[in-house]
């Protein structure tokens, strides 16, 4: 059969690869062969061959000794893959659709394996084909594929690298946890491959950042999901601690990312991940020193970063939808028609389950609240440069009453997310963290709230607080826009009712 | 409330001060400390 | 109705490959008893970082004949160790992605002998990659044209006298002598000759 025959060619690729290195001309002759002989002449026979190779590499590994070497057979796909993709002329078909081919029929088998097999289903030589490709492409692609002696060649393969990679990150998007459970481990292992995610991290152009935000929003949409309050599998927390160290990697090796994609990688933080939500929030762009947000005499004003706004990557206004308008119109002429409009859009058709801390469902939208109070912290931030700060400091300016009408208007659920929102820009010294920090504290010092003042205040206490009481790191810009509360002059924090009731959190002030 | 990190950073191979900072995730063996009893070859490049 | 999923070289995985989308569009409220057994046995599967290390198909033997012993090592080096990096080799160029791994930590500690060998010895590998940066590190440059390193030997002269300081060459004989050898007074230094590393 077609199958027998496909399969009797790889494994002699298989012995050849054991015998010779890998740049042996014998290697360059056998696949010129196969092409020659049609093996992989014809989509068909690609896509037959690919089934082939995978299930014999599969099988090799479930009967090897467990003790001796059970990737020979996975590996060598994985060199035969990276060369058929840098030996061949591709004139029928691009490369970046051959291989796109290939990995589908990889993804298909993984299905069918992985469908089948359900608790018996084996994910170690899938990662290894996939890790072992990385590698391979690694080696080859060095310096730009210097080693390619054809400079046609090399250029095709310099513009096709951000495909190869695109592929790969599509091909881990579409096994994502939530779709194939059984694959988990090796996908966590796989997003964050060393060959991988600092690739895709220094693609020029940001390339890979797109794709990135996707995988990493994948993982937390899986933890999302399956975390309960009162229950989380002890397989979810295994997946969290991974989850950890790989943020923590990140936000060592390129704080820029996180810094620029925070808003994303929070739409799908669940709220009870602090911790996770803090090393987010608190990645610093790479030499920037940060003036101690503890020392008493700091004010935030003179702190030379707040001139500048953060760069993004993502701009949430994709994310306003039916009130881009009323937003920004209001921002350039505010009315009370506009206000209301906005206001009152800010809620989903009907509740949703959420696991926040005391409370158990939501019925806000808010990525919408999110969206509002990034985009109109961006504006402020243009505004000001464009114009002159007091524009935006302003607490007349459409900017502030904009926001300040969302608290005023809304219940406590919707203060509760705006003021979260808010909180959520807080971040190292720069213009959004300051405005944000300017409108917290008129907030929170205002006297126009009436008899919402009392839960107002308490709102933005309980935000700032569970992001400081955690273990560190600390956002710059919570720690200082609290500290700011506690030093303000008139009655001190301590004497209001909400922190009496409390006597735990009365302490905690008191200490802080 | 979260954990203390120190020991985390510490498997990562990421000094609690500012001196020594350089790139993990290029030597990074795994997401758990279980799975990183090996270190990885990383990516290296040999001329001609 | 798609023709890929009357095709029968697609089927079943398609459909498997089609089943995952159900989760993804209707995610579960809590973790069926099915799923949680198969995200447990993907743990237990949990690739490991030997997994995930660099794939050797082809044992290269010694690049260049030289005699050994039978219980020479053939296995790499794969250690872990989170001791702190020494500081006073905390130079931006060498604080790369390789300082805080063990096997450079390791080489930093070789004589210049067992560098010369194993560069020599293991071409192409990471090991030769290593030897190469840490000769670097100590003021060895590699020359493209004989092959050899070289190091440049910097003498302060006593004041009074017409030079600061007086400038000698040393190469490593790897092909005959197996030593570390003055340059003549012809050695012309040619920067394009050397590697840039």
């Amino acid at each position: 059969t077609d199958q027998e025959k496909m399969s009797l060619v790889f494994t002699e690729w298989v012995k050849l690869l054991q015998r010779v290195p890998d740049d042996d001309i014998s290697v360059v002759v056998f696949i010129r062969q196969m092409i020659e002989k049609g093996v992989l002449s014809s989509t068909e026979g690609m896509v037959k061959f690919t089934n082939a190779a995978l299930e014999l590499s599969v099988s090799s590994f479930k009967e090897s000794d467990p003790t001796s070497d059970v990737f020979i057979a996975t590996d060598a796909f994985s060199k035969l893959i990276v060369k058929l993709l840098i030996l061949q002329e591709f004139t029928d078909m691009t490369r970046a659709d051959y291989f796109k081919l290939m990995i589908s029929v990889i993804t298909m088998v993984i299905s069918e394996d992985h469908g089948r097999m359900r608790e018996g289903f084996n994910e170690r030589p899938y990662f290894r084909l996939i890790s072992s490709l990385l590698c391979e492409w690694e080696c080859v692609s060095g310096h730009n594929f210097i080693k390619m002696g054809d400079q046609q060649c090399r250029s095709e393969l310099v513009e096709f690298n951000f495909d190869f990679y695109n592929i790969i990150a599509s091909f881990l998007h579409s096994t994502q946890p939530i779709a194939f459970p059984g694959f988990s481990f090796a996908w966590i292992t796989l997003i964050s491959h060393r060959m991988f995610l600092p690739k895709m991290l220094r693609l020029p152009e940001k390339a890979g950042w797109a794709k990135l935000v996707l995988l990493f929003t994948d993982l937390l949409k899986f933890m999302a999901q399956y975390t309960k309050k009162n229950d989380v599998p002890d397989a979810v927390s295994v997946v969290y601690k991974g989850a950890l160290r790989i943020f923590l990697a990140v936000a060592n090796d390129a704080p820029g990312f996180l810094v620029e994609n925070h808003y994303e990688l929070l739409n799908n933080l669940p709220h009870v991940y602090m911790q996770l939500r803090n090393i987010i929030l608190s990645a610093i762009p790479k030499n920037l020193v940060v003036p101690n947000p503890y020392d008493p005499n700091l004010v935030i004003d003179d702190v030379i970063g707040c001139h500048d706004a953060p760069t993004v990557f993502y701009d949430p206004v994709q994310d306003l939808h039916a009130l881009k308008k009323p937003v920004d119109n209001y921002l350039r002429i505010p009315s009370t028609s506009l206000q209301r409009a906005i206001t009152t859009g800010i809620f989903k058709p009907e509740y949703q389950k959420d696991n926040g801390i005391g409370y158990d469902t939501v019925s806000v939208d808010t990525k919408l609240i999110n969206a509002i109070v990034f985009h109109v912290g961006i504006e402020a931030a243009l505004e000001k440069h464009k114009t002159t700060a007091t524009a935006i400091f302003n607490t007349k300016s459409s900017y502030y009453t904009l926001l300040a009408s969302l608290l005023n208007d809304g219940n406590s659920e919707v203060r509760f997310h705006v003021v979260q929102a808010i909180a959520n820009q807080l971040r190292y010294p720069n213009a959004h963290t300051h405005w944000f920090n300017y409108v917290l504290k008129n907030f929170f010092f205002a006297e126009d709230w009436g008899s919402n003042k009392a839960e107002i205040q308490e709102i933005i206490v309980r935000t700032l607080l569970e992001r400081i009481v955690t273990n560190k790191p600390h956002c710059w810009g919570a720690v200082v826009t609290f500290a700011d509360l506690l030093k303000a002059p008139g009655a001190s924090i301590t004497t209001f009712q909400f922190i009496k009731d409390v006597p735990e959190v009365e302490l905690i002030i008191k200490h802080l | 409330l979260g954990i203390d990190l120190t020991p985390v950073l510490h498997s990562l191979g990421i000094p609690s001060n500012q001196q020594g900072r350089h790139r993990v995730l290029e030597t990074f063996q795994s997401p758990w400390v279980e799975t990183s009893r090996s270190e990885v070859e990383p990516r290296f490049f040999v001329p001609e | 109705q798609y023709s890929a999923f009357q095709n029968p070289l697609f089927s079943p995985g398609l459909n498997y490959w089609l089943e995952t989308k159900r989760t993804l569009i209707q995610p579960h409220d809590t973790m069926p008893s099915e799923m949680a057994s198969q995200l447990e046995s993907s743990l237990l599967n949990c690739p490991d970082s030997l997994d995930a290390d660099t794939p050797s198909l082809h044992q290269d033997v010694l690049s260049m004949p030289h005699p050994t012993s039978i219980f020479f090592p053939n296995e790499t080096i794969r250690l872990v160790s989170n001791d702190p990096i020494d500081i006073s080799r905390n130079h931006p160029k060498h604080n790369d992605i390789y300082s805080g791994t063990s096997l450079a930590r390791i080489m930093s500690k070789f004589d210049l002998d067992t560098l010369f060998f194993i560069f020599y010895h293991y071409q192409g590998s990471y090991e030769q990659f290593l030897s190469a940066r840490e000769l670097t590190i100590r003021g060895w440059q590699f020359n493209k044209v004989n092959r050899c390193w070289f190091y440049k030997e910097v003498e302060k002269l006593p004041p009074g006298m017409e030079q600061s300081e007086e400038i000698s060459w040393r190469y490593f004989d790897y092909q005959k002598s197996w030593l570390a050898r003055r340059c003549g007074a012809e050695f012309v230094y040619r920067e394009e000759e050397f590697e840039r590393i």
